[in-house]
């Protein structure tokens, strides 16, 4: 990772009296690789780096004052800010519901997310949840959203596969407003963010409802897609929020970085299992010191 | 000359970045623009247009030669069923992309039988059901969250005694990390062995196109544990290009068979690499 890099980098530069223009450049380069490698996106990687080299050269770096360390310590610094705040709540309604709409890429986490977070509102906040099944294109979407309400005993609003998803969402709501749900939360089919006509539909679903949180989930293991996928997304919805998904893998999780650096919304939760338990808020030093190896 | 000095230096820049960007990996994008530099000296390419069309010509020829002679194309068993196997981390595609072979093998004449063998996700084995109805074609259940190795087995037999021309298995998602589930593939497969001794004639690795570096992780562990021979790369409808196919097959020599282009039972071709390299470039 990149503490190792550095070490090695700055080893050569302890025995140095002083560090030179082209020591400070190399150390940008073990920087830039960690990060790549770590699948941050290449144009977020440059930014990052550039600001790292100000800052590095502004300090004491130049006269040699344990320049490996004070380098590893901005880095972490400049990471960990970017990653946002701790723990950021979800938006809350001001009259009951609270609406809450999952948008993302295919296979990215949505609906099982969905579950994980109507568990967490029932437990944390005594919530009556309702979902919205909105995905009418995906085979037994809706019965996979069922399957997971009842493990959590949470009822879901569908209208089956023939009917416009946001004709679904519009009598959903009906019924959340004759039941005092005190939370909507609406599993919405997974799409490219170039689908021009999915897009609309989200738009449209958007202006129907008012959601309190737009929440792109993103699936931890993506590459350098990330800044194309939380762009075309946020630029068409102007999310709330992101979720992090699959972070119970190996990656390294740069997707975090880049989306961060792109939207700067704030990564509100990560999903760190299949389970409906295996949800957490962002720990944005923790996110940090992953991407950094 | 001088003119083509300056193609080279910001042209091979600007080639290096759209390699990284379409997730080949620093190290390969090092590697394939140090031998696309020299091979665009070689053939003298003076515009950016020829450079072009060498470098690609160049990587086609540098994907086909990190392969070690696998088949392009899907193994087949001289007698029997074949059996192909699914496996790939979670929401890759496999169910998907099941479905859709199945269609194509059917359209072919062949008799097919669909193994439903994630018995653990919700709506798992509904949605292959869904596409066994669409696709006109045969399916072996299991009760939920019952023994996936029992469904495997009961798949096999059933393909045996019924004669059907072709068996795909699909098998839950799981990351590769994740030791106990690993071996629970690997116990799959060794189900299919022993039932028919040269099955699976087919391990196909399902990948996302828009995975990052830790698909090679995903490739190495998933050969490990079950000899992967070959990969399925989908969702390149999207704006990913699934560089990382190319250090898959540098290191593991791992062939793309086939690539997903969307969620149509139509959106499966085979894979293409001049297709793939120019699609780098888009
Ligand atoms: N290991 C792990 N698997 C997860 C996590 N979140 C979701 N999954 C799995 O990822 C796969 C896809 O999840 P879904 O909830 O179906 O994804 P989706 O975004 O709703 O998919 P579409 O509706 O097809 O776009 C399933 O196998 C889930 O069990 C996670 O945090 N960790
Ligand atoms: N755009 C696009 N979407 C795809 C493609 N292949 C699969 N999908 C979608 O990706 C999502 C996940 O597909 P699945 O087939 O459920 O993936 P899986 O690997 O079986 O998922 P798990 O069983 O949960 O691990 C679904 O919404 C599919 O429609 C593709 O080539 N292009
Ligand atoms: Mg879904
Ligand atoms: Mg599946």
């Amino acid at each position: 990772g990149l503490t190792e890099r550095l070490q090695k980098a700055m080893e050569k530069l302890r025995r140095k009296p002083k560090v030179t223009e082209a020591d400070l450049r190399e150390t940008m380069r073990e920087i830039r690789l960690a990060l790549l490698e770590a699948d941050v996106n290449f144009a977020v990687v440059k930014d990052f780096v550039k600001k790292v080299r100000e800052q590095a050269a502004g300090a004491e770096v130049l006269k040699g004052l344990n320049p490996a360390q004070q380098i590893v310590k901005i880095v972490n610094v400049q990471l960990t800010e970017l990653m946002g705040e701790e723990a950021v709540p979800l938006n809350k309604a001001a009259h009951i519901p609270t609406v809450i709409m999952m948008v993302g890429l295919q296979g990215a986490g949505k609906t099982t997310t969905a579950g994980k977070l109507a568990l967490r509102l029932k437990n944390e906040n005594h919530a009556r949840p309702l979902f919205i099944a909105a995905d009418v294109y995906r085979p037994a979407a809706i019965t996979q959203l069922q399957q997971v309400a009842a493990q959590i005993d949470v009822p879901v609003f569908e209208k089956g596969t023939d009917e416009d998803p946001v004709e679904i969402v519009r009598q959903g709501m009906e019924v959340a407003k004759q039941n005092h749900n005190d939370y909507v939360i609406i599993d919405t089919a997974g799409r490219l963010q170039i689908d021009e006509q999915l897009m609309d539909e989200l738009a449209n679903i958007k202006e129907l409802v008012h959601p309190d949180e737009i929440l792109l989930v993103i699936d931890a293991m993506t590459g350098q897609n990330a800044v194309n996928t939380a762009q075309g997304f946020d630029d068409k919805l102007d999310i709330t929020g992101v979720v992090l998904t699959k972070l119970d893998g190996d990656t390294r999780g740069g997707a975090a970085m880049s989306i961060r650096a792109v939207t700067g919304k704030p990564i509100k939760f990560v999903g760190e299992g299949e389970k409906m338990e295996d949800l957490d808020v962002f720990h944005p030093d923790r996110m940090a010191s992953r991407i950094l190896g | 000359l001088a003119n083509f000095r300056h193609v080279d230096e910001d042209f091979f820049d600007d080639l290096e970045d759209m390699l990284i960007e379409s997730d080949v990996g620093y190290d390969m994008a090092m590697k394939l623009s140090d031998e696309l530099r020299e091979e665009v000296k070689l053939e003298n390419a003076k515009s950016k247009q020829e450079a072009s069309n060498v470098i690609i010509e160049k990587m086609v020829d540098l994907y086909d030669a990190a392969g070690k002679d696998e088949k392009a194309d899907l193994n087949m068993a001289a007698t029997g069923p074949t059996v192909i196997m699914f496996v790939g981390v979670n929401g890759a595609g496999k169910t998907t992309t099941i479905g859709k072979m199945a269609a194509l093998f059917k359209k072919q004449g062949k008799k097919v039988l669909l193994a439903a063998a994630d018995t653990f996700r919700a709506g798992a084995t509904e949605q292959l059901v869904v596409w066994a109805k669409r696709d006109g074609v045969d399916i072996v259940t299991g009760p939920e969250n019952g023994d996936p190795a029992a469904v495997v087995f009961d798949a096999v037999q059933k393909a045996k005694k019924e004669d059907y021309d072709i068996l795909f298995v699909d098998t839950a998602g799981r990351l590769q990390n994740k030791v106990n589930l690993m071996k629970e593939l690997a116990k799959m497969k060794r189900i299919l062995t022993r039932e028919i001794p040269d099955a699976p004639h087919e391990v196909l690795l399902v990948l996302d196109a828009t995975t990052g570096q830790n698909a090679l992780n995903q490739a190495k562990l998933f050969k490990q544990s079950t000899d992967v021979t070959g990969i399925v790369l989908t969702k390149l409808d999207g704006t990913a290009r699934g560089g990382i196919v190319l250090a898959i097959r540098n290191e593991l020599h791992l062939p793309v068979k086939y690539v997903g282009l969307g969620e149509h039972v139509d959106d499966l071709q085979k894979f293409d690499a001049s297709d793939f390299v120019y699609g780098l470039f888009k």
